[in-house]
């Protein structure tokens, strides 16, 4: 056979090594590409919400910039004049909107504090937000689990749905933590 | 074998990698509601 | 060097004056008022007067925003958001600045002032570029020069009646520029560039609408500058923590082009694979997957599949790059065109290896040439057999010139040569078209006629490396390999190469059971 690296044993070899050697990985068997971040089977082009090639998420709505007429850009006449933003000021529907809207940026985590104050709690493996229905007691209710009645927030279908449940304390979040300093801006 | 100047690459990228470009820096500066961008909990949506 | 006395303090009051200008709510709609206010201060300070002020001026303060941005860089106290938002401050008005000179130099009429200027400020900026990277080496930050060059094209690309008359020239201004930093020239803004050359305005600039096409040449010229910087790397695996990431990056921006414009890499494959080394077999196949779109494949795994029978491998590529002008030294290319003519004289394969060979360091053949000499000789065969009113076959391709030149190269060579050789003819299996087919039949062929085992095992090798690695996997390369395994003429599985070794066995099995 082949003795060198051009045959059929060179290329056994150059897998065996690659896998011990990380940075040959990249080469022998590859990445998964679909492990990118990039959405392959889209019907929609993909480079209109390209982010970076540094990023695995696409952009978010609110950071795609589009030329809009001037005077949509009010921001310069009317930015002394805006109310800071504090978040117990608001409804649950705009908390929701910030929860889902922003994640990875300390928006979200406020918000998801907003909403545990006002009695929501997020279920980790569920991944939605719960509340007790008003007024109605849960039918069971031990150390470690309840029972009964709760609004989910179907954020799919943008709506809370009345939904029968067995709710494990251990499945839902504590109060979430803000990081220890927030970035600055005037407005908050 | 890598030459004198593919090993300077190497050097200049390692020390360029340490403050690599955030995607903010192709965007318009937000002054309402800037990124903050922040570790969040893996069972919050990301996208 | 000797600005004028006085020179470096005006410029930084007018660009104090202009950052504050900006940032004002009477600057007006799209800065509009304030630029007129601003260019009457730049004609009294005498600004304007020459094309040398008008250059220091644009020089200083560049400078003087990328210092800003050092200094504001430097204070560790403050959050990244906060110390950008300074920089951009500052940076941001200057762009502004620019872009409004650019629009109003000259009358609206006259686009090559317009142009003149901006290719002037851009040559500017790049400079002070190159400089800082120079002197500041490892210190040297991409920030305000990727803020400047992005927020300049982003404004630039405006939907303005004036913009949009300059709008090619603006987008070449810019490649040249991009080239001129390219990767190799400034590794130190790498990953800023290549955050500027995939960034979706830029993207849908070059490749979507510009009409004809016409930005493709130059987007391919800049993906080439971002191949050839990784090749030395990937070639010798070299993959620090930085380069894997630059490679990752890479193959992002390979998928977005993959997905959105497949017809971009159909077209500017040869020049890729020229520049890509050969051991960076996925990022080699995610460009050979492309295929157009209106096209349909059929599934290569398809029972009795009729290659043969299907009206696309009538159709040749297309191929943007001129591989036949790569095809060097002059003398060679007439005695190779002489030999596909006649088929004399004989001596001209005797000493084919020896024009193959390269005296370049890290290289023992010269690999460009190698490839245009493959898919040169294969589009004449291609020719030379239609002209006949036949079509290539195992049958039709037998018995040329260009078969001779095929079998000599896979007999006469060593392993690495004979190894770069089958490369150059596997780069050719892509979508259905009539070099897929050729160059497929010719592999088998080769295969079929291989007077050793060592050739039959270095194709299989350059087939089998392919079909590991994780997807995407060209459609001629399934159709060539299951042929292989599948056609008894063939005797794959009779092969001592096959089961030398259990897990090379069990590697074949496993290939052969996904692709059956």
């Amino acid at each position: 056979m082949v003795p060198d690296q051009f045959g059929i044993v060179g290329l056994l070899t150059f897998i065996k090594s690659a896998e011990t050697d990380p940075s040959l990985v990249a080469l022998a068997p590859g990445m998964d590409l679909t492990t990118l971040g990039l959405n392959l089977n889209s019907p929609d082009n993909l480079y209109s919400t390209f982010q970076s090639p540094w990023v695995d998420l696409p952009c978010r709505p609110q950071d795609i910039d589009f030329h809009v007429p001037a005077e949509y850009l009010t921001n310069i006449y009317v930015r002394d004049k805006l109310a800071p933003i504090k978040l117990n000021r608001y409804g649950e529907d705009l908390l929701f909107f910030l929860f889902y809207m922003n994640g990875g940026d300390v928006l979200q985590l406020a918000a998801a504090a907003e909403l545990y104050n006002r009695d929501w709690r997020y279920h980790k493996e569920e991944r939605v937000w719960i509340t007790r229905a008003p007024g109605v007691e849960p039918v069971v209710k031990t150390n470690a689990y309840e029972r009964g009645t709760y609004y989910f927030f179907d954020a799919q279908n943008w709506r809370k749905v009345a939904k029968e449940f067995h709710l494990e304390y251990d499945k839902l979040e504590e109060r979430p933590s803000l990081p220890p300093t927030l970035h600055h801006n005037p407005n908050q | 074998p890598l030459v004198k100047e593919h090993l300077y690459q190497l050097t200049m990228g390692e020390a360029a990698f340490h403050h690599l470009p955030h995607p903010s820096d192709s965007e318009r500066l937000r002054h309402y509601l800037p990124r903050n961008p922040c570790p969040t909990p893996p069972y919050y949506p990301q996208l | 060097i000797d600005d004028p006395p006085g020179l470096h303090e005006k410029t930084e009051y007018l660009l104090r004056e202009w950052v504050n200008m900006y940032h004002s709510p009477a600057a007006g709609r799209d800065s509009t008022k304030a630029f007129s206010a601003f260019v009457q201060q730049m004609h009294q300070q005498g600004i304007l007067k020459t094309d040398d002020l008008i250059t220091r001026f644009f020089r200083l303060c560049t400078e003087m925003c990328v210092d800003l941005c050092y200094r504001a860089l430097s204070e560790q106290t403050h959050s990244p958001t906060l110390i950008r938002a300074k920089c951009f401050h500052t940076l941001d008005a200057f762009v502004r600045l620019i872009a409004l000179l650019v629009k109003h130099s000259g009358d609206n009429a006259n686009t090559v002032t317009k142009i003149n200027l901006l290719n002037k400020v851009l040559g500017i900026v790049a400079g002070v570029l190159l400089q800082d990277h120079e002197v500041r080496q490892t210190e040297f930050q991409q920030l305000p020069y990727h803020r400047i060059f992005i927020m300049l094209f982003i404004e630039l690309n405006a939907p303005e009646h004036i913009l949009e008359n300059i709008n090619f020239q603006v987008l070449t201004a810019f490649c040249n520029t991009f080239h001129i930093l390219r990767p190799a020239k400034a590794p130190g803004f790498a990953y800023a560039w290549l955050e500027l050359i995939s960034h979706r305005v830029f993207i849908g600039r070059m490749l979507a609408l510009t009409p004809q096409q016409k930005g493709w040449g130059m987007y391919a010229q800049l993906l080439i500058d971002l191949f050839k910087f990784l090749s030395p790397f990937l070639r010798n695996a070299e993959l620090n923590k930085p380069t894997h990431f630059l490679y990752k990056g890479t193959l992002r921006v390979l998928l977005v082009l993959l997905h959105d414009f497949p017809e971009f890499l159909c077209d500017y494959h040869y020049a890729f694979c020229d520049v890509i080394s050969p051991n960076c077999i996925q990022m080699r196949n995610l460009i050979l997957s492309a295929f157009p779109r209106n096209m349909r494949l059929p599934d290569p795994f398809t029972p009795n599949l009729k290659v043969d029978m299907l009206s696309d491998i009538q159709h040749p590529p297309r191929i943007l790059s001129n591989f036949a002008n790569m095809i060097q030294p002059p003398s060679f290319k007439k005695d190779l065109d002489s030999y596909l003519k006649t088929r004399s004289p004989v001596t001209f394969l005797s000493d084919l290896r020896s024009s193959l060979q390269s005296n370049e360091p890290g290289s023992r053949y010269n690999i460009p040439l190698m490839n245009a000499l493959v898919l040169y000789a294969g589009t004449q065969a291609i020719q030379h057999i239609h002209t006949k009113g036949l079509t290539p076959s195992m049958s039709t391709i037998a018995h040329s010139s260009h078969m001779d030149i095929f079998q000599n190269l896979a007999v006469d060579l060593d392993t690495e040569g004979r190894y770069l050789f089958l490369t150059a003819i596997a780069n050719q299996l892509r979508y259905p078209n009539s070099h897929t087919h050729y160059f497929s039949c010719t592999l088998l062929y080769l295969f079929a006629e291989a007077n050793t085992e060592a050739i039959q095992e270095q194709i299989t090798r350059v087939l089998l490396e392919r079909l590991i690695v994780n997807r995407p996997h060209p459609w001629g390369l399934l159709i060539t390999f299951i042929e292989l395994i599948k056609n008894p003429q063939f005797k794959f599985w009779n092969h001592e190469f096959v089961h030398c070794a259990p897990e090379i066995e069990k590697l074949f099995e496993s290939v052969a059971r996904s692709c059956m």
